[in-house]
């Protein structure tokens, strides 16, 4: 007889962890760091605050050797916006539960991150996890949390209501798992510094298991603009966020509803797309048939003329920050950066940032040095999947440019979208969809070009001071 | 001020569905087919049945021309097991809903599959889609479903019970979906005839909407043993696990529960590992503290001496089988197939089969033709992300085998468990376990041994007939 079951979602990504990334203990040490420096980052970005952001890692158990697979305690304090006392529980140990759900840039997306990070160290470790959190400056809130894999819901072990005499507002999260820093360590520092480059506003400071501190300074005191909460852009839209739209719709008019409910829609293209379906405009919008929606869609699909999305729910790194940071790092004897104008995929606004390096600190090598960055967070997995590698080995032909087989040669990409088009949930590779592909090409020769002028420079003063 | 919700799995895959494999219409209308077919494999092989599976595509729209993104409708029918009545709306309309989760080797394993490729459909085209089967063969269920996106549910548009005078059991699935047959073609018709060559007890049709009929006829009469539920092995197990174990277990003595629960665990074994615990055997199992539980744990792992996990919840394709089906593709000149003895990884058993093909039919070429197989199902994308394209690159040095740069040479590798440690959800690389990449790289190396004699003797040969 077949046994039928639901499982929830926390149950599969138990059971499917490498999915999520937390393949191995030092694949999972890597993520959790990552997933809960992100959150601190987003948490700052929600409230306007200057990012301070502290990680301590410690050897639980003392082993023989230094080195290896032990249990590890992870400790993540930020400044941040913090998370509402009431909201704690669920959003720590809850999967698909968040406030990123919104129209709008923000390194989480999928509401499953810090969840997963503790579910890890509760099945390696069978430790409850601590999260600490005032919002006000006032109450702080302490619980003890594990998770109910098989419900997806909270279990507090204990709460407590603190006192806050130093007036403190941001996040704690303390918890334990099986990890293996020798051999992340590489990976940990990397995600550091790469952080610190494109977010030069955030102050970061690392204590890791060897008892060895990593600092990354501030080195700018002007919060970025922060992406506001944006309309969906009709580019792209399906049925099923149409029919969700109409069934909340307070606008009762069909031309109404679509200037209401998208961005860059006004009377004039609400008109035009209402008669490219064959509808009139003053239609009550809840009394479309099945068979009407679908045209609307279909003359949304068709009608072309829709103006690009409005990039305020974006906020990129910024061509002279991404400069500086470069400059910091590399210190390259050529550099040029190039930052594209908005555009969109599948209704999405899109900035690409991109960037050559040439000589300084770089390391003259066969193949690229690619940095590749989505929503200020640095990839450092997964290179040979994503769609900057594919455009730097077969959109660019590099000989073209003057650059020699072996070459001190840095490319750096940015993508910021209000939906990054990850291939996977562990956020490594970014798919090549074609309006992503394109800008990343067009960024990248401009820079290549401007690249080929300095090496001619270079090449002809070479000659004649042989001369 | 911040906004936190909760989303379902299903508004989770929708909102992500290039993560479930739904990137494009091409790319969707091949995941669409690959899930059903698969579905319907499986509901052959759980019911000992020769499968007879019949798929057709037709173009619903006439389009100005043949090719490009437009409207199809896509029916699968099987003889398989059927899906019991009450069940049929949760099984295609839910996510995270299935027959699957078991410890026995299947295709499916997330629960997700055939309600994607529903769910990917209705919202490109906004229809419903209709389900038939029937488990006993008098009663013909048939639905109209659509899927509330939001909530996780089914929602039934119609239900009827038919009249069933031929007797006929089996599941029918028709629905409609943007696709781009043209674009996905090559990949639909390699992804038949490679399903064929591992399931040679299968009947496959597939008729496109270019009305070209494909047949794949059965060319073995027998059913193959199928996989039988086991229990779990106990490397590997988390304490996760172990807390359900425990909680739904009837044992009341710690050393008959780990008996009762575990495969390959007996008397002697569980009294060692009791002992090494620091436990008593006849203690109570639920009164175990928390402490006592990780204690358990920690033995678990360290005790080493458990019996390599039991084989029969397995169903490898067989040398036999894998060799008439490479020969009749490529009637090569050699073939060399190695069929493993069960390992485990995770606690999971594993069987790998591989194979080394040379000369016939094989197109000469710098790069290997490589054919992977997982579960018996065919993965053709993402081939540089998985384990098999690692250890055919970096693990074989074919030049020490006598193959030429350029060689007629085809590898095919097949990876049975109870669990794939798939990267992506969209079941396309598999991860680079330990135990897996050296079971792959020991039947390799084997094949490739048998290989080099081969080449040995037609360097011989032709170096005589120079003479
Ligand atoms: N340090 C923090 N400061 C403020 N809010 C936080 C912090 N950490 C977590 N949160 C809140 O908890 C929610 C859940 O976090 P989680 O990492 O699980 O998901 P996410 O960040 O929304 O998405 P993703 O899975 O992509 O990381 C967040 O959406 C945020 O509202
Ligand atoms: N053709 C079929 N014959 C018999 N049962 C079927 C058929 N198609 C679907 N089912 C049932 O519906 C369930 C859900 O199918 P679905 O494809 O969504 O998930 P799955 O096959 O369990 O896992 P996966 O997501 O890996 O495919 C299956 O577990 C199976 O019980
Ligand atoms: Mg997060
Ligand atoms: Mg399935």
């Amino acid at each position: 007889p077949v046994k039928f079951e639901q499982i929830s979602p926390s149950e599969f990504f138990y059971r499917n962890r490498d999915i999520a990334g937390f393949s191995s203990p030092a694949r999972s040490l890597y993520m959790s760091i990552r997933e809960l420096v992100e959150n601190s980052l987003d948490g700052a970005e929600a409230g306007r605050i200057l990012p301070e952001i502290l990680v301590e890692l410690s050897q639980e158990k003392a082993s023989d050797e230094e080195g290896g697979v032990n249990v590890f305690r992870l400790r993540v304090e930020d400044n941040g916006i913090g998370v509402p006392g009431d909201k704690i529980p669920l959003a720590f140990a809850t999967v698909l539960y968040g406030s990123k759900y919104g129209y709008r840039q923000s390194r989480g997306t999928f509401g499953l991150g810090g969840t997963m990070a503790l579910l890890y160290g509760q099945i390696t470790t069978n430790k409850p996890a601590t999260v600490i959190s005032s919002t006000d400056g006032k109450t702080i809130h302490r619980y003890e949390l594990m998770i109910d894999v098989v419900e997806n819901k909270p279990r507090i072990i204990s709460y407590q209501e603190l006192k806050n005499p130093r007036g403190w507002r941001g996040t704690i999260v303390n918890f334990y798992l099986e990890a293996d820093y020798t051999t992340s360590r590489p990976k940990i520092l990397e995600y550091f510094r790469n952080t610190a480059i494109v977010n030069p506003h955030a102050s970061i400071t690392f204590v890791d298991s060897r008892g060895r501190l990593y600092h990354y300074p501030r080195v700018v005191e002007k919060v970025p603009e922060p992406p506001r909460e944006a309309k969906p852009h009709p580019v792209g839209v399906d049925v099923e966020t149409i029919t969700r739209l109409i069934a909340s719709a307070s606008a009762r008019s069909l031309a109404a509803f679509l200037q209401a409910s998208f961005q860059k829609v006004g009377r004039k293209t609400a008109l035009e797309v209402v008669e490219m379906a064959g509808l009139k405009p003053d239609m009550n919008v809840r009394k479309l048939t099945h068979e009407q929606v679908t045209a609307l869609i279909d003359a949304f699909k068709r009608y072309g003329k829709f103006r690009p999305p409005d990039p305020s729910p974006l906020s990129p790194i910024g061509a002279e920050f991404l400069e500086t940071g470069i400059r910091s790092l590399l210190k390259p004897d050529f550099i040029h950066v190039v930052s594209r104008e908005p555009s969109s995929y599948g209704g999405h606004p899109v900035v690409v940032e991109a960037a050559i390096a040439y000589g300084g600190l770089i390391e003259p090598s066969e193949t690229i040095h690619l940095y590749r960055f989505a929503n200020k967070i640095p990839l450092l997995y997964d290179e040979r999947a994503d769609v900057s590698w594919k455009v730097v080995s077969e959109k660019i032909d590099w000989s073209n440019y003057k650059v020699p087989k072996i070459a001190p040669l840095a490319v750096f990409t940015s993508i910021c979208s209000t939906k990054i088009p990850y291939k996977t949930v562990g956020k490594e590779a970014i798919a090549d969809r074609p309006e992503i592909e394109r800008e990343l090409t067009i960024a990248l020769r401009e820079c290549a070009r401007n690249l080929k002028a300095y090496l001619s420079r270079i090449e002809k003063r070479e000659a004649r001071e042989k001369r």
